[in-house]
């Protein structure tokens, strides 16, 4: 085939008992990005413009959980990872804890493309960050009221836990991307 | 999380990945989508992009091991991303999506469901949820 593409926006216990307008929002969050992947690939762009773009608007939605709509963190925060990889060259750039960083995926890129190394972690990959044009936010920016009430059901639940034995096996219980 | 996976028309593959972690993680928890070869991974071969839970992910350095499947026994993706997902990974665990160098696609996962979509050249068209 002359081109390809995939993309995926998390996997888990999804309930199938999800409200038609909810799966409608979902499936049109998935068109729209695919629709942005197709249009780079289709025009002769590179498979890297192509899954940048992507995860961007996959990003820039609300619904999934990365960028806005991230999930909070136990402090009730927003920290936020990416990776990106060039399969031609082996290149690969990788940053974790970002905290201000509108689209992750994007300065993963600039790591990758611009710098010696591949990997910046928390203050180390916000203070890369302020060396690039990458576009910043507040981490406010980040927060949904559904995923700040899915986090204050969260905290209800581990509060209730009497041991740190406990809260560990709730915790790990609810390990989904 | 979220990611793509592409072959581009001069045969270049790539793979990218985002994500906010799990709700509720602890400091400085990272789980497999910043780890090249986890939850994110790409050569000549294919482009694999995983989600779900990262420390299995991490454990069986997932998206590697299904390029090294194809690359190293000479499965096909389809077979090499089902040997991870059913052989490596427990029933819940985790998805992926994949792309090899001839576009061929396969996206696969032990959870419930996975938020996914793919298309190629020839207009073979899925956008999917559920099974």
């Amino acid at each position: 085939k002359e081109w390809a593409i995939a993309l995926h926006g998390g996997a888990g216990t999804i309930s199938q008992d999800l409200p038609d307008s909810v799966k409608a929002r979902y499936y049109a969050g998935l068109e729209e990005a695919l629709r942005v992947g197709e249009l780079v690939l289709r025009d002769g762009g590179t498979a890297l413009d192509a899954v940048e773009n992507v995860v961007n608007t996959l990003e820039d939605n609300p619904l999934f959980n990365a960028g806005r709509g991230a999930v909070f963190t136990a402090e009730g925060r927003h920290e936020l990872d990416a990776a990106i990889m060039d399969g031609s060259t082996l290149a690969a750039g990788a940053v974790t804890g970002l905290t201000t960083v509108k689209n992750p995926v994007s300065l993963a890129r600039i790591v990758m493309q611009e710098s010696r190394h591949i990997f910046f972690s928390g203050v180390g990959a916000e203070e890369y960050a302020d060396q690039t044009s990458v576009e910043r936010v507040d981490n406010d920016y980040f927060h949904t009221q559904n995923r700040y009430e899915q986090w204050q059901r969260s905290q209800e639940q581990a509060s209730a836990e009497s041991t740190p034995m406990t809260m560990e096996k709730w915790i790990e219980d609810s390990k989904f991307g | 999380t979220v990611g793509a996976v592409a072959l581009d028309s001069e045969g270049r593959l790539a793979a990218a990945t985002s994500t906010g972690g799990m709700t509720n993680k602890q400091f400085g928890r990272v789980g497999d989508v910043p780890i090249i070869g986890s939850g994110t991974f790409a050569n000549h071969v294919a482009a694999v992009s995983a989600t779900g839970w990262g420390e299995q992910i991490m454990r069986n350095v997932s998206a590697n091991t299904i390029a090294n499947h194809m690359e190293f026994t000479g499965s096909s993706l389809e077979e090499a991303m089902n040997f991870v997902v059913t052989e490596r990974l427990n029933p819940g665990d985790a998805g992926f999506i994949g792309v090899d160098s001839l576009g061929n696609i396969s996206m696969q996962m032990n959870t419930a469901g996975m938020f996914r979509a793919s298309l190629d050249a020839d207009g073979n068209r899925t956008v999917m949820i559920w099974q």
